[in-house]
């Protein structure tokens, strides 16, 4: 629920500035944060230029957060140790933004029950609720999935839960930490004007007979289909898996009933991109001949192609299997396009099926470099005993590191009915080109909820980072160093023999309750995104505002001066204050409220209305007493002057008179 | 096989935001909200 009052609202572009204390993982995973608000949200983030309010994102004793944009200059937004989950930073950016805990907003004894002789003494406040005057939920009924919600057992005294929910079956529901769930982002939406998601661009499942606005191409010579089914496969579409009678639709090309040569066009509606790369994804059924292709283009516009150019990006490897596979496509557009898909029948041969297209969406992101596909997941959760793991295909990233996932399907020992997840660096005897220890890459292991819409995924991820001067647990060797020198040697399925250094990652990843729910296992497999992501530039120190000031233009990119200064280097305000340069000398804004502030070059003194209170009554009466002083004085004089006055006259008096 | 090399950055414990303030001896509103002068007062 929200706290009321514009006053607390930031604008949709929030500053924010990185303190030098964070952990390197924790910045990483705190930009993977910010994505995810520009691709589910119209919030975005830049680095604070001087604005008069921003957020510092610091390493303090834990996670915690103001409620709303206090505009206090900087306000704090503390990421400490066991903080850097991507959910939790998204939960400490929601209280910036204005909320409170789902279960303190006015109607929720109707939904929770609070169990107040279950609570730990002292703790009971945790608990309050804000009456409708100070708080709105925004027209949005109570949340149990909210990530803004308590778990179960928060602040309880013993083993049982302090919140029952009134519906049972959402009593392991809440307390989720896995990413916002659709009602979050509803308020968030409501809350902030919010439109659209500012890096979203295009999502489909083909559930309506309009299929988002897609178009056959013009000149091809075949159509692709809306179709449940396909003679050859699939059977059934990827968004419901065939579990709704009347829906479940996906974009079918019968290789098998075209012509050798025919090709089929399908094209996305018109896009206007912003950022200029994206990322493609979509599942794609092959059940079309071996040499039968499928290439994604782009068809771009500008003034010189008014009906588009047709750009090639590339050929879809996918052999034919009886699966929906998950493909990615790196896009780099920087103009109005469409996405197309070209299937095209190579082969002579006759083969029933085709290609077929379901769950397509495409986003202003970056594309997760590696999938790994765990089949009958169901089945590897219930059966694999504790203590045991599996470890996905090594991945080499593009920086020439390879690395592997474990993953403990049912925990390790102390974390049953858990997935347990550690990362590996991997070496072959003859690598070369890297530097050991691996220096600063951030590893991030991903379940991805397979729901068809991106923007409603509520993917389970965490991340490692390879901090090249850890040291191994009761050793004097680093963690990250060559796996052939701190790793065990290991045979790969194929016979091949590999070095695989020590796990890092976590015993708890995922609960199996939460990795049966939504669609974390769909058609029995679950998939996990891997990428290895290099974070060395957020060792540096995030720059302060230039004293420069940029002209305001878009066309014209020089500056005002060749080399900014930064005369704010050189002064410290106290107090929370803001340094920022006026007329070229840096000054402190001090924090104020609505009855104190603070002043003096470097904000050090404090002052309130009651001192200029006292103050003016000081004033007041020295002025008094002043006046008295002067009064009487005056008063003296007077009668000193008359008295001599009225002596002198009756001298005066008597000679006239003699 | 358990891997005895590897790491936990959880310490094997599935802390939620709370539980970890409430470690490092943080007592919060609502276990992690910041007040500011004016609203604790």
């Amino acid at each position: 629920n929200s706290i009321i009052g514009d006053e607390y609202r930031w604008p949709k572009t929030i500053p924010y500035y990185m303190e030098d204390d964070l952990e390197i993982n924790a910045k990483g995973v705190i930009l993977k944060a910010f994505e995810q608000y520009r691709l589910k949200t119209c919030i975005d983030f830049k680095p604070w230029s001087g604005e008069a309010n921003y957020i510092s994102i610091f390493k303090g004793g834990g996670c915690f957060s103001s409620v709303g944009n206090r505009r206090v200059g900087k306000q704090s937004l503390s990421i400490g140790s066991n903080c850097d989950r991507i959910a939790t930073i998204e939960h400490e950016f929601l209280h910036a933004l204005g909320f409170w805990h789902e279960q303190s907003r006015a109607d929720r004894d109707d939904y929770v029950n609070i169990m107040w002789d279950r609570i730990s003494e002292g703790k009971e406040h945790n608990f309050n609720t804000y009456n409708d005057n100070t708080s709105s939920s925004l027209g949005v009924p109570y949340d149990y999935g909210s990530m803004m919600h308590y778990s179960k057992n928060a602040f309880r005294n013993g083993t049982e839960p302090t919140i029952v929910t009134k519906i049972p079956a959402f009593s392991d529901v809440i307390g989720q930490r896995m990413e916002f769930s659709d009602s979050d982002l509803l308020k968030l939406h409501r809350l902030y004007n919010c439109t659209q998601g500012s890096t979203f661009l295009d999502s489909c499942d083909f559930e309506r007979e309009n299929i988002c606005g897609m178009i056959q191409g013009q000149g091809d010579k075949a159509d692709w289909v809306r179709v449940a089914k396909a003679d050859g496969g699939p059977n059934t579409d990827y968004s419901n898996m065939g579990k709704c009678t009347g829906s479940g639709y996906f974009m079918h090309f019968s290789t098998g009933t075209a012509n050798t040569g025919d090709t089929a066009l399908l094209e996305s509606r018109l896009l206007y991109p912003k950022r200029g790369y994206q990322c493609l994804q979509f599942f794609y059924y092959n059940s079309a001949g071996p040499s039968d292709s499928l290439k994604i283009h782009v068809r771009e516009y500008d003034n010189a192609n008014p009906n588009g150019k047709l750009r090639f990006i590339k050929t879809i490897d996918g052999s034919p299997q009886d699966l929906w596979q998950l493909h990615h496509v790196s896009l780099d557009v920087k103009k109005k396009f469409r996405v197309v898909f070209q299937g095209t029948k190579e082969g002579s041969g006759t083969f029933a099926g085709g290609q077929s297209l379901d769950d397509i969406n495409l986003s202003e992101t970056t594309c997760p470099e590696f999938i790994w596909r765990v089949k009958n997941f169901s089945h590897v959760m219930e059966n694999t005993p504790t203590n045991t793991s599996i470890f996905s295909p090594p991945f080499t990233s593009k920086e020439g590191y390879t690395f592997q996932m474990e993953l403990y399907p049912s925990g390790k020992a102390g974390s049953p009915g858990e997935l347990s997840a550690y990362a590996h660096l991997v070496a072959r005897e003859g690598d070369t080109g890297q530097i050991w220890p691996c220096p600063w890459k951030q590893i991030t292991m991903m379940l991805m909820d397979q729901h068809p819409h991106i923007q409603k995924r509520m993917s389970n991820q965490r991340s490692v980072t390879t901090d090249p001067n850890m040291k191994a647990t009761d050793s004097d060797r680093f963690f990250w160093d060559d796996p052939r020198k701190v790793g065990v040697e290991v045979t790969h399925t194929d016979g091949s023999k590999y070095f695989r250094g020590p796990g890092s990652g976590t015993a708890v990843y995922l609960t199996h309750l939460r990795a049966k729910s939504r669609d974390f296992i769909k058609g029995g497999d679950a998939i996990f995104l891997l990428t290895m992501e290099d974070v060395s530039h957020l060792t540096v120190t995030q720059p302060l505002p230039s004293t420069t000031q940029q002209p305001v233009t878009t066309a014209v990119t020089t500056t005002v001066t060749t080399a900014p200064i930064n005369l704010c280097l050189s002064v410290q305000c106290l107090n929370n204050g803001v340094c920022m340069v006026d007329e070229g000398k840096a000054a402190c804004r001090c924090v104020v409220g609505d009855d104190w502030w603070y002043y003096g070059d470097s904000c050090q003194y404090k002052g309130s209305i009651m001192d200029k209170t006292t103050l003016a009554l000081a004033s007041s009466l020295s002025v008094l007493g002043v006046m008295l002083l002067v009064t009487a004085v005056s008063v003296i004089c007077l009668k000193k002057k008359y008295k001599k006055h009225a002596n002198n006259s009756s001298v005066v008096m008597e000679n006239i008179s003699a | 096989t358990t891997n005895v090399l590897d790491y936990d950055v959880d310490s094997g414990r599935d802390l939620d935001i709370f539980d970890i303030n409430e470690e490092a001896g943080l007592n919060l509103v609502e276990g992690d909200i910041v007040l500011d002068e004016r609203q604790t007062r």
